[in-house]
């Protein structure tokens, strides 16, 4: 059963796209079959792994427009590890789609026929909550809530779950709260850990155990469009996603 | 002569928030009178101000709906400080205001009326290149790039530069470039030196020599509803962000 997960926070810069990126590659490593999508128009995710967003023949948007089919955008980025990327002609393209009759389901109807073999698809969210996230929660079986502990990320929780409200309920009946995972993390600040009993207090059951450590291989990783464990397998960074990525897997075969 | 500035880059989380808020307070302690303008429907920084985004009678998008005066909706935060606030109302009314045949200068309209008093207006724009922050270079007669010095964040320069060429050729021929701020800076990490280097042989006349530096105190800040200035005046960020302001002024004054 492929476990459909999108990773997600309106709020910018929280680090959705490192941790999208990163999670798959730790998966594909353990023998997974892992495709990626990448829902932000500006192409982050496509970048990290190292394609040149603005030269692709062929992206996301020709699916949504029925130019293409999932084979002929879909790139193989290693054995285990495909790619729907994404470029900033989504955008231009973004109010046009906004008013077709089956703007949810663009993404849920463009991946129905050809996902079933693979294990996990991550979605990686653009930083609003507008058209693409809406589709990326309206696919998903579950959403990973990625939050940096500060106070401007934290404002977006509340909207943020209502959203995903609205979606399960209007859009969406299975969708499921995975949990909260904390990243760019430096807890020896009273700051980051303030923010931090705040979300113990909230989601008690929701707050994944690992987090990721501020780490500056992760930036390094995305320069070099590799994941972690390919760029810098001992860093700090690779322990702490590999961590995350453990759980994550422990809670989905949970599940 | 009032000078309208736009602090924008749409890859999120780069610190144009923090950077137009506590570049406002600098300016209002100095005496000039400041409007600040909210185009982010996140309200990141009416929050940052220290008010309660949802809970706000009128904002922005009434202005654009002309539903409200502008002198309805301004918020005088201080003597020298008034904010344009703004609330998730207008991210779930971006579609309609999409397809007004005005949709370009909604902003630059609003404000025609009312800002000759003000000796800056600066607008924080959204992580998009959408319509609002088109409406904000619409509006400007300049605008700041803020960065990070990190691979993600300079991949968003080019996008951004052709998007200012097609505005000031469209929209607004009296948009310039006014320069590029770099914060969130740890130079003790070679990635962010190497950062540095491609920036200042890209655009040796466009980079402050002021930089920011990453200080827990402008996070602090945020969670108080405060500037660097009233919540810690002798801080890193609180020094830096003179600083830059310093020399964002004598720029002016030159142009
Ligand atoms: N744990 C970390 N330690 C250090 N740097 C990090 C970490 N996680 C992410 N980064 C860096 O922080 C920046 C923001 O991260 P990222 O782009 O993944 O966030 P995002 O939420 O996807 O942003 P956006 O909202 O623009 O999509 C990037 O430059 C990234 O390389
Ligand atoms: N120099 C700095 N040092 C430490 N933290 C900072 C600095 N500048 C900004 N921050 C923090 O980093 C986070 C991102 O900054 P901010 O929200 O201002 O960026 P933004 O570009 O406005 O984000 P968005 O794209 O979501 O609008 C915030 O939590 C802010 O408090
Ligand atoms: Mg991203
Ligand atoms: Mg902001």
């Amino acid at each position: 059963m492929t476990k459909i997960v999108s990773f997600i926070i309106q709020k910018g810069g929280c680090g959705k796209t490192t941790t999208t990126v990163n999670t798959a590659g730790y998966l594909s490593l353990q023998g997974f079959k892992v495709l990626c999508v990448d829902m932000d128009p500006q192409g982050n995710m496509t970048q990290h792994f190292g394609y040149d967003s603005e030269m692709l023949d062929a992206t996301i948007l020709d699916l949504f427009n029925k130019k293409r089919t999932l084979d002929e955008v879909i790139l193989h980025r290693d054995q285990n590890l495909h790619l729907l990327p994404n470029n900033l002609r989504t955008a231009g393209a973004e109010s046009e789609l906004q008013k077709r009759p089956d703007r949810d389901y663009l993404l849920r109807d463009s991946l129905l026929t050809g996902i079933s073999s693979y294990d996990y698809v991550l979605i990686d969210c653009p930083p609003t909550l507008g058209l693409f996230s809406v589709n990326a929660l309206a696919t998903s079986g579950e959403f990973v809530l990625v939050v940096s502990p500060e106070f401007l990320p934290m404002k977006a929780i509340k909207p943020l779950y209502e959203t995903f409200r609205t979606v399960k309920y209007q859009l969406n009946h299975t969708l499921q709260f995975n949990g909260i995972m904390m990243t760019m993390c430096d807890f020896r600040t009273r700051h980051s850990q303030e923010v931090l009993e705040i979300l113990k207090r909230n989601f008690p059951q929701k707050l994944y155990h690992a987090f990721i450590r501020n780490n500056v291989s992760l930036k390094e990783a995305a320069a070099y469009g590799q994941t972690i464990f390919e760029y810098s397998p001992q860093s700090l960074g690779a322990f702490d996603y590999q961590n995350f990525a453990e759980e994550f897997i422990r809670d989905h075969h949970k599940n």
